[in-house]
């Protein structure tokens, strides 16, 4: 454990909580892809299947709340919300980004086993997840203040992975090249969001796409 | 340096 990595889980619990809180105190899950979420659930539960075969006080509950506050919002999200779902405006064709996934995790596993391949899909998969989120604000070309600060907090939990890698490698030699390279496309995947962020939302403006 | 998946991240 070193400070960036306890730093990007932070943000990945901060962005989760931000989004139940906008949900429930809005009663709305309008400008929240339901499609990345969806993507989402299927990341942690495709990666955290070791949750059956191995035990860490810190990683377990962390994937346990993440699977599980993941499920709960999807269930707002079809649920109590579900009016406030507006499906026309969240048309990206996810089944590119899970056949994209898939084959890159069946060509180049660490090993060919079921829960390697389907970690390695969950690590592909994760780092284009937020692409239909992106897409929606796109095209509705603004979006809530609290929803830029989930995205914002979302991003900011896998690009706080990067130092901690480099870190990692320098002080442990530890080097795990496929969560690295597509952590960095993650990051990559942000940048954009990132700047207009940093230039409109920060200094309090609304989120508009110039 | 050897890959280690440990998958000891999240």
């Amino acid at each position: 454990m070193n400070i960036f990595r306890l730093a990007g889980d932070l943000f990945h619990l901060i962005s989760i909580f931000i989004l139940i809180h906008k949900m429930t105190t809005s009663k709305s899950c309008s400008g929240i892809s339901f499609k990345s979420q969806a993507l989402y659930l299927l990341v942690y539960v495709t990666r955290y299947l070791d949750l059956f075969w191995t035990f860490a006080l810190y990683n377990s509950t962390m994937k346990i709340i993440f699977i599980g506050s993941s499920a709960y919002v999807l269930h707002l999200m079809t649920g109590p919300f579900k009016p406030t779902h507006d499906p026309n405006i969240d048309t990206f064709k996810v089944r590119y980004l899970i056949g994209g996934a898939a084959i890159l995790a069946l060509l180049f596993p660490y090993k060919w086993t079921p829960a390697e391949v389907l970690w390695t899909f969950s690590i592909w998969l994760e780092s284009v997840a937020i692409l239909p989120q992106l897409f929606m604000v796109q095209r509705t070309g603004a979006a809530e203040t609290i929803t830029t600060h989930y995205i914002f907090a979302l991003g900011a939990y896998r690009a706080l992975y990067i130092p901690n890698w480099i870190y990692r490698y320098l002080t442990s030699t530890f080097w795990d090249p496929l969560s690295i390279i597509a952590g960095v496309i993650q990051t990559v995947l942000y940048s954009d969001f990132f700047y207009i962020y940093y230039t409109k939302v920060l200094q309090g403006r609304k989120f508009e796409l110039p | 340096v050897t890959p280690v998946p440990g998958h000891d991240e999240l």
